[in-house]
């Protein structure tokens, strides 16, 4: 499984579209404080399922969308894509090349979609289920969270072991 | 399952110390489990020693000796299932230079399996990268995506400048 | 008293804006009591715009924006009621090179009437201060004090290193 | 008011006696992770009379007191002693110059100086009580804690409020 492209448009601070190619290997991304880097992060976290505000710095999910800055208005919804290549047929699905898509409007509705096709936030959760990339995951660490597993109590910090299981 | 959840326990805690004495170039780590007859209920102990130090509780580390633990834990646990893709929010902030490039030496061997992305503002882990994307803010309030090759010629211009 | 506890929390607040308005170079920052008939007892809520932003709430403020705030509003405290010493641990270590300048600005300014100590890894914080003690572990875990020439020399090398 | 110098010896990695001479204005203290630099902070913390072993990183007091290395055998005592001029009577006490000691003794027993005259730990802390020096204080921030204040309850973070009022 290899991580494609992200497309992102009314995203947070991402208002326009923007795509972002991702290669193999480490990729950097960089930029002064506030420029938007966490907020792709929140992206991708937020595309494979993320349903609680707090794990994406938000007080309610309707914040997600961009909210206007002194030369623009607010838009009225945030749409993620992600694709993916499934050579491997690591994700239990038929398409060699997957596109997962998260819409939010302003109303507070929801719509999903897999390679076009409408379906359930569960069916994107469960489709990465048994990736590492499950929600409360090893592989995607926020900023200012990673001694957390060091101050968390014993039993907490049980989830991200039993996650590898 | 208890035996699959005590195998995974197992393979962590003996990974845990190999990326920990990576990290640390030398000192252990280990996991113990509080409660031996009720794995699948049980917390977990986190003990850690630098080289040179005496075994203390975890609390007395350092922040930098905190974030080092952390992560050589969760490349420990990663190490298990390696998932394909894997996204840092700025975990090497509390590192000085001798840990940062540690850690960078250990990140680029993960990073030649599955695909990372470090959001950083260290100049070290920069350097350890293969891709480079600038994020910028010119027009206040929209976030944009410039050019690999500009981020590039950013950094560079930056690196002239603070010498 | 509720007549002291209102006259200080409206010179914070003035302050907080300040302090805040400076070291973002723009925007605005208020501080509102959430029970206006219990102020002895009322909760307090921050607010924060960055220059170029639409309010929202502060949890959307990024890793270096939430602490250049935090920093605006223990400086509106501090100028209340300025302690003869200050002691900071690393609170600059989220900010930007950007930010880091005009952190320093500030800093350097309260430096001047009370005595501060900042525990630092950033070459901007370091550049700015007026004395540097250097702390090392020769003999692992023991810690040594050098001498403030010798420290000087040690950035002046590092930083002939990394350009 | 203004402070003098810290001499520690046996106070966490310092198990050496270690004298640091305080200047005017702004005083970077640098160095790699793990060298003691917080532990400075902690010392000057603990002198001024915090009691809460987690202000101090610790799990129970004695953890303070150098608990040897590879090459070191650990030490019976912690003793930390924080030198300040008086010329502004800012301290309500006689002296123009006010040395406060404090020991803590492997069997758990504590003693205090102010001026080589043994008093209790509520004769230092009331000493400072008025200073903006107080143990809960908004002018000794510890690591990691500068964005509790944004991130704390409405009314948790009221006592710094209170503490300058
Ligand atoms: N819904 C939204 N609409 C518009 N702007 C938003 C929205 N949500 C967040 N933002 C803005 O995004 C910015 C934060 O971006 P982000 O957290 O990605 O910064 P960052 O690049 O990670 O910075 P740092 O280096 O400080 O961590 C904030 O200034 C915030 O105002
Ligand atoms: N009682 C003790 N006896 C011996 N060593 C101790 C004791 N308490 C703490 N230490 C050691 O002090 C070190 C931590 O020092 P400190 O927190 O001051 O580091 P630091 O210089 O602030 O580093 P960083 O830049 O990572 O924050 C730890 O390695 C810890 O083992
Ligand atoms: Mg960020
Ligand atoms: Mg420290």
């Amino acid at each position: 499984m290899y991580f494609k492209n992200l497309v992102m448009q009314g995203f947070k601070s991402f208002a326009d579209e923007t795509k972002l190619e991702f290669e193999p290997g480490l990729t950097a991304i960089v930029g002064p404080n506030g420029c938007g880097k966490s907020n792709i992060s929140d992206a991708i976290r937020w595309t494979l399922g993320e349903q609680r505000p707090t794990a994406l710095r938000l007080s309610k999910m309707e914040d997600i969308i961009f909210s206007g800055s002194e030369a623009r208005k607010p838009l009225g919804m945030a749409e993620v894509s992600l694709t993916v290549t499934n050579e491997d047929k690591k994700l239990p699905i038929e398409f060699t090349e997957v596109t997962i898509t998260r819409r939010l409007f302003q109303s507070g509705e929801s719509e999903y979609y897999i390679n076009k096709a409408p379906v359930r936030l569960k069916d994107i959760q469960e489709l990465f289920m048994d990736t590492g990339l499950g929600s409360s995951t090893y592989s995607l660490i926020e900023q200012g969270k990673i001694e957390l597993i060091l101050s968390s109590k014993p039993e907490d910090r049980r989830f991200l072991f039993e996650e590898a299981a | 399952t208890r035996s699959l959840f005590s195998k995974t326990f197992e393979q962590i805690r003996e990974n845990f110390n190999m990326v920990f004495t990576r990290l640390f170039e030398g000192g252990k780590a280990d996991l113990v489990l509080l409660d031996e007859r009720n794995i699948l209920e049980s917390g977990i102990e986190i003990k850690a020693r630098p080289p040179g130090r005496t075994l203390k509780s975890i609390s007395l580390l350092s922040g930098g000796e905190k974030a080092l633990t952390a992560i050589a834990l969760l490349f420990g646990i990663f190490m298990v299932k390696p998932s394909p893709f894997c996204v840092l929010d700025e975990i090497d902030a509390a590192l000085d230079e001798a840990n940062i490039s540690r850690f960078t030496r250990v990140l680029v061997e993960f990073a030649k399996k599955s695909q990372f992305i470090i959001v950083t503002h260290n100049r070290g882990t920069i350097e350890a990268s293969d891709t480079m994307y600038g994020v910028t803010m010119e027009e206040s309030g929209v976030s944009k995506l410039v050019s690999v090759k500009f981020a590039q010629e950013e950094i560079e211009r930056q690196r002239r400048k603070s010498s």
